[in-house]
């Protein structure tokens, strides 16, 4: 029961440009 | 077998072989007869000429061979004969058998540097002091072996023909008997070219009085030449105890055949890639050799630092430079930030570190475990690469807490 990698596409990145991968 | 290596493949001090360094070189004369012609010497005439080759060539007994100089006339003048032996050549002897009576006062001179200076090496005059300013065989101490020194042997008027000049450049200094240990005398028989001057002949008086016609005998009261058979310079080809021969190479200049992973026309430094220890010279009991930078095949170049030699007991300063293959430090042993050791591998394989590949929201950083390649994982993430949330975690919209408690 390997849980499922997270999933980018999910997470608010408002406040957060600066910890945002370039995709 | 490699003179230069033992039976076990191990290297070992090795020398060329002691040969006569002039044999066969040209010698420049200041001074040679036969132009314009003489009655006994005549430079286009076979049979009646004495050029400075005859100083070089084969001589027998039978067969001797002589350069002469000139007929020089009244006051003494400096007449120069100048080997240049095209490499540093460690010098044992330097000798010259004469076919006139020999000169009443001589100098040898080397240079260590093809011509550009010179440096006396020894004195021959039955006036040392008047002369050359030098005292008459001196004692040789620790203190003055590196000096050239007077003596009046070799410098009496007999035997008028076959008289001999020949200089030790070791015997009788203290040195000598340690020579490997003694850089001093290592530096006083290192040579690249050989000068002789006579400086003064005996005066005709001494020659029993007759009138010599001025092309016999060597002397007259107002004129007189030098001839020499035989311009010997015994020695070995000077590559540090790292080559047992001199070759010619591309250009056809003689170098060493260097070993033990050294270079250089006297095998005088290190290869590239091997500092891992100051060069040094072999010893009848170190070879020295020139060892290899351990960088696990990750890197091409090194350099020595003697710092971290010194604090390796002596035993080993290289330092790898542009570790290749994600590795790093001072031998490329370890992984570079980002990177850890795949135990699968051997250090030396060329993928023995993995990348991290840390999850850039659910890692607290780019760095992993060196050895495990775990990433620091953020609360409630868990993985190797932490990319995904662990057991009773459910993903969140906040890339600062990506695994929330599920309530």
């Amino acid at each position: 029961d390997v849980m499922p990698t997270l999933d980018m596409a999910l997470f608010d990145w408002t406040d957060y440009e600066d910890l945002r991968p370039e995709m | 077998p490699d003179p230069c290596y033992d039976e076990k493949g191990a290297p070992r001090r090795c020398i060329p072989e002691f040969v006569n360094a002039a044999f066969g070189k040209d010698v420049h004369a200041s001074s040679t007869c036969g132009k314009p012609p003489t009655r006994h010497c005549d430079s286009s005439d076979p049979r009646k000429a004495h050029p400075a080759s005859f100083l070089t060539d084969l001589n027998t007994a039978a067969n001797m061979t002589c350069w002469r100089s000139e007929t020089l006339h009244h006051s003494p003048q400096n007449v120069t004969l100048t080997l240049s032996l095209g490499k540093k050549f460690e010098v044992i002897y330097v000798s010259l058998q004469f076919c006139s009576p020999r000169p009443e006062s001589a100098a040898i001179f080397k240079s260590m540097d093809y011509g550009k200076t010179w440096v006396p090496y020894q004195y021959y005059s039955s006036q040392c002091r008047k002369i050359y300013g030098k005292p008459n065989k001196a004692t040789v101490t620790k203190q003055n072996e590196q000096e050239a020194l007077c003596t009046d042997g070799h410098t009496d008027l007999y035997p008028l023909t076959g008289g001999l000049i020949a200089f030790s450049t070791l015997d009788g200094r203290p040195s000598a008997q340690d020579f490997d240990n003694s850089p001093v005398l290592q530096d006083w028989v290192t040579a690249t070219d050989i000068r002789v001057l006579f400086s003064r002949p005996h005066l005709f008086r001494e020659l029993g009085g007759r009138d010599h016609d001025d092309e016999d005998g060597g002397m007259s009261s107002s004129s007189y030449y030098y001839a020499v058979g035989e311009f010997q310079v015994g020695g070995r080809c000077k590559c540090n105890g790292h080559a047992s021969r001199c070759t010619k190479d591309k250009e056809g200049k003689l170098v060493c055949d260097c070993k033990h992973n050294t270079e250089g026309p006297e095998c005088d430094r290190c290869k590239p890639f091997h500092y891992d220890r100051p060069w040094q010279r072999a010893t009848a009991r170190e070879a020295n050799e020139c060892l290899a930078c351990n960088c696990n095949l990750h890197a091409r170049r090194c350099r020595f630092n003697m710092e971290l030699y010194k604090l390796s007991g002596r035993k080993s300063g290289g330092v790898c430079l542009n570790c290749r293959h994600n590795t790093a430090g001072r031998h490329c042993h370890y992984c570079k930030e980002g990177f850890y050791r795949d135990m699968s591998k051997s250090i030396t394989d060329r993928k023995a570190c993995k990348a991290c590949d840390c999850h850039p929201v659910g890692a607290a950083g780019k760095t992993c475990n060196q050895t495990t390649g775990q990433c620091p994982c953020k609360d409630g993430v868990t993985g190797l690469t932490c990319n995904r949330c662990a057991k009773g975690y459910q993903q969140s919209r906040s890339p600062v807490a990506p695994c929330i408690k599920i309530p």
